[in-house]
């Protein structure tokens, strides 16, 4: 019943976590209620909600490498109707311990079927194409793929793009994907010109909205809120709002 | 006798990739012969030299995954001294494939000793500390860890370091860190602030030296030639002239 997103891209530092907590809280803010989970090693997603990363018995490393309950973590954080399953330094070893195991890329997905109280779940990603990513992306519904308006980046779409189809096919046919352009700057022209290349080469598949560089969304991270709570008439936040109204129309169409 | 630099963080986007290449071609410049190492799966190194990164056998996934002789790997790019072991989307089973060999952090220290035609060599890191980082960090003399002056990457200096002084204390007691601030923007409050912090917390350890913002950085590796090459006169290049005086003079110290 819950819509499960997946925020992921093999490369780093195209506001991965930036994204699922600003998605967060305007949903939170919608009226809904959501989890985010954070499947990164740097803990970055839980840090930015102010949550020290120090507990490995109440995190992703626990659920995912020990087998233990996902109701037994508490998913509190300071904001109301907007809860967390924190992440871990340990996660490190996910690769190596899970690929012994049966059905290493099913481990999430069976576990967030327990959970029913949550209208949106989205779940962060570290930058690899590891066991990690690949049980987010068997688990989703969506997998918004961010991605910055320069060279290194638009050629990480392709193995993304290779990377999903091949679960489309296998264990997620209904998987769908879009392309979400970040740290755009409008003055610049390697920018302007990747992003054409992007709408031409990747069409409909490219959500219309894009995030630009806003550096209240830096500042958010240190208070350890979303940014419609810490800056709601801010350029970023109203961006992050039609995003949410863009994800929603054309996941009502199915 | 070659000296061996690696570039790392476990933090995504910091400019790992865009150092290595722009280090590689201002020591060129000054007349060394330098091997760069692409050790990411995403093989942007390997990109950013104009090569497409599409052969295995002749990968640093062969060299280290598949034990094949580093004499056999062909090196050569269009850039005179400047050489390059290109790298392969299979490294992505890098901490599966090595976690099960003796001595896994041992093989590109091992393989790397027998070369002799170069002064120095370069090594950039994917974003996370699997056994590729590991392997870099045992092989290597000085390691440089680019950061942004931004909240998550000065949060990544702590792991970073913790992981350092292990490697200190066992396989490589020679290692020396340095942290080097990239993508600095001098108008903003925030960059401004944790480069602050950074020194305050650091040190000696900091580079002197930062990296500002440049657009021709971006615009250098769609063509495949080093800053130094591409925009000679740029302040990005100035800036790692310098960097490269920095250090060769504390080099020289030890
Ligand atoms: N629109 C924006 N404007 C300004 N800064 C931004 C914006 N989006 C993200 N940032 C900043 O850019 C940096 C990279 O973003 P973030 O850490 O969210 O990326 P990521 O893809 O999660 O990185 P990683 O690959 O390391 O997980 C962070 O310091 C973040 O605060
Ligand atoms: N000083 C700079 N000014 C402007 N752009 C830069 C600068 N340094 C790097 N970039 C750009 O920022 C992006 C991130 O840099 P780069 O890919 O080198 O980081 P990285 O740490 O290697 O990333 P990853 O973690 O994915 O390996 C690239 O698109 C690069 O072209
Ligand atoms: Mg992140
Ligand atoms: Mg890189």
């Amino acid at each position: 019943n819950a819509q499960i997103i997946s925020v992921a891209n093999q490369k780093g530092g195209v506001a991965k976590t930036t994204t699922c907590i600003s998605l967060g809280g305007v949903l939170v803010e919608s009226g809904y209620r959501v989890l985010l989970v954070d499947l990164d090693a740097q803990a970055n997603l839980t840090l930015a909600l102010g949550k020290p990363p120090d507990s490995l018995m109440n995190s992703t490393a626990c659920l995912l490498l020990d087998g233990s309950r996902i109701t037994n973590i508490t998913r509190l954080t300071q904001i109301p109707a907007l809860d967390l399953l924190p992440a871990h330094a340990e996660l490190i070893k996910a690769d190596r311990v899970l690929s012994v195991r049966k059905n290493p890329t099913l481990i999430l997905k069976n576990s967030l079927r327990s959970l029913d109280e949550y209208d949106y779940i989205l779940i962060d990603c570290p930058p690899q194409l590891g066991m990690l990513t690949m049980n987010a992306l068997v688990a989703a519904n969506l997998v918004i793929i961010p991605t910055q308006a320069e060279y290194f980046s638009a050629y990480a779409l392709r193995n993304m793009v290779q990377t999903i189809t091949r679960i489309q096919q296998g264990e997620n046919p209904l998987l769908e994907y879009r392309v979400l352009i970040t740290l755009f700057d409008v003055r610049n022209r390697i920018h302007r010109s990747v992003r054409e290349q992007l709408y031409q080469h990747f069409g409909e598949y490219v959500f219309r909205e894009m995030i630009q560089i806003d550096t209240k969304l830096r500042e958010s991270v240190v208070v350890g809120v979303p940014i419609s709570l810490y800056a709601p008439k801010s350029r970023s936040a109203y961006q992050y709002r039609s995003l949410i109204q863009e994800i929603s129309g054309y996941a009502k169409k199915e």
